[in-house]
């Protein structure tokens, strides 16, 4: 059955989209078939593999709010065979309103992931800088959680909040949910801060080490993201940094990642 | 009366709270009264100035759902005897759940700020990043709207999206407001992209120069803000940067750029 990681920080500009794209399409390229899903009305992911938003005629919007199967809303990523993309679309947002009077409204993406013979190994879900209804959609479907992390001392203040959050969806619509890892992304080397921040969240997670809250286990990936503008500049033209410039710093950082994602996971 | 300005962009970490703490000091610093509301749930204003979330009797979640007014909602912010912070907590994330069956659950922030005798000269909001119920409250009370924009390319490309939906609240429940300016936050100097970013975005706004549109006569601030840690470790002690560090490259762009807003907003 697929595994499905949403990867969530409520936190703005911390990586997420970044993450998912680079990482999904390595994951696809070691020859794990890989889905990622855009659940962001920014359809910044969209964006990212080269996708223009609104053209796809199913998509995660569809996925929400009509009989659409994750299947039908899936394409092939051009130029990575085991890629797919769920895109998504700016009407995304208006799902929230329109599913506000469904008791199910937190269950609809788990519907449609749960139990289903997906052609994935991995589905990988690229949430927004919310807490919201959206972001609790991917919750209740997820089997784990990557958490993207600036290593910024606001970006760490928010991380007991979607702590607690995980643990609510944990206490009732997804008993099995864990938080798997977390990715330190735009890492400055060498400045304080960042070790600073880095520390911090070691000493965090030990204190909760043999506990049977949902990121006792949560691992610190060893690999970090640096700050790389070549990131930053792989989306303007529709690509992952494999095909921008696999060379770059970036490039080898992330493929660095995907080897300890898939040492975490396991491959088939 | 006090002008009101609203700091938004739904692209998450682009500089919005980083801006409104160390630009409002800074305005409040040259004499010129100053009020910021933390309208985030993250509460993330509230905790760079050196406040505890929820500590305060009252603050912007008060402000929306009960009688309080914006006076009463003020606290004066230690070290800066002309500004003020309107602080907020994490329950403001249930704010828009709350006022869902209010017909004028837009319009509550205007009310609380449009014909009161306020004792600033100005007024400015920090918002989370979405364009959900907070933002269009901000965006309805607002006289006029500056956008912290990261030269990155997801970053410009949600700038349509925000500014048809300044546009939409322009033909609706706010006849007068106005896109005063954009303040490039984050800027890396010397990368091609930062310059290509700043290139179509300059193109952008030419191109509707003499129109009747919200942003016709939008300024990009000539002063940028360049990247600098100093600017991400202050916010853990608490303080501006002007506190933390004056001789930074971080103080001295945002000293700069306070001296460009007040050469377009005018002093008394
Ligand atoms: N390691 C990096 N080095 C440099 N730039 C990066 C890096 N990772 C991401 N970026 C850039 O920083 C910005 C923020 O990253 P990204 O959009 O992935 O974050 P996000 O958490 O998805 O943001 P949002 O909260 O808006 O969804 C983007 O412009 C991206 O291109
Ligand atoms: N010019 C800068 N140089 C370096 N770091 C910065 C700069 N401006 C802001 N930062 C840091 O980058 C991160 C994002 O900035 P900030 O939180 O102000 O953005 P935001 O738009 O308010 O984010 P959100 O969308 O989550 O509200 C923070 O950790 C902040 O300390
Ligand atoms: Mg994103
Ligand atoms: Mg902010």
């Amino acid at each position: 059955p697929v595994r499905t990681i949403a990867v969530i920080n409520q936190k703005g500009g911390v990586g997420k989209t970044t993450t998912v794209a680079n990482l999904g399409w390595q994951i696809a390229g070691l020859g794990q078939p890989t889905c990622v899903m855009d659940l962001d009305p920014q359809s910044h992911l969209t964006l990212h593999l080269g996708v223009e938003p609104g053209v796809n005629p199913h998509d995660s919007y569809e996925l929400l709010v009509t009989e659409t199967t994750a299947s039908q809303a899936a394409l092939q990523v051009a130029g990575n065979e085991n890629l797919w993309l769920i895109p998504t679309r700016i009407d995304l947002a208006a799902a929230e309103t329109e599913l506000s009077d469904h008791e199910d409204r937190h269950l609809k993406l788990r519907r449609k992931i749960a139990g289903q013979n997906l052609p994935w190994r991995f589905l990988m879900i690229d949430c927004p800088p919310s807490l919201s209804l959206l972001t609790l959609n991917a919750l209740g479907a997820a089997d784990d959680v990557l958490i993207p992390l600036q290593p910024h001392f606001l970006a760490l203040h928010g991380l007991g909040k979607l702590l607690n959050t995980i643990l609510m969806v944990r206490q009732g619509i997804n008993p099995t949910i864990r938080v798997a890892g977390i990715i330190l992304c735009m890492y400055e080397t060498g400045t304080k801060l960042a070790a600073e921040v880095v520390a911090d969240l070691h000493e965090f997670l030990q204190a909760s080490r043999n506990s049977d809250l949902p990121w006792a286990q949560a691992k610190v990936f060893g690999q970090v993201i640096r700050r790389n503008i070549k990131l930053a500049e792989c989306p303007g033209h529709g690509q992952s940094i494999f095909q921008y410039d696999p060379h770059s710093a970036g490039a080898q950082d992330y493929s660095a990642l995907t080897g300890q994602f898939l040492e975490l996971f396991g491959t088939e």
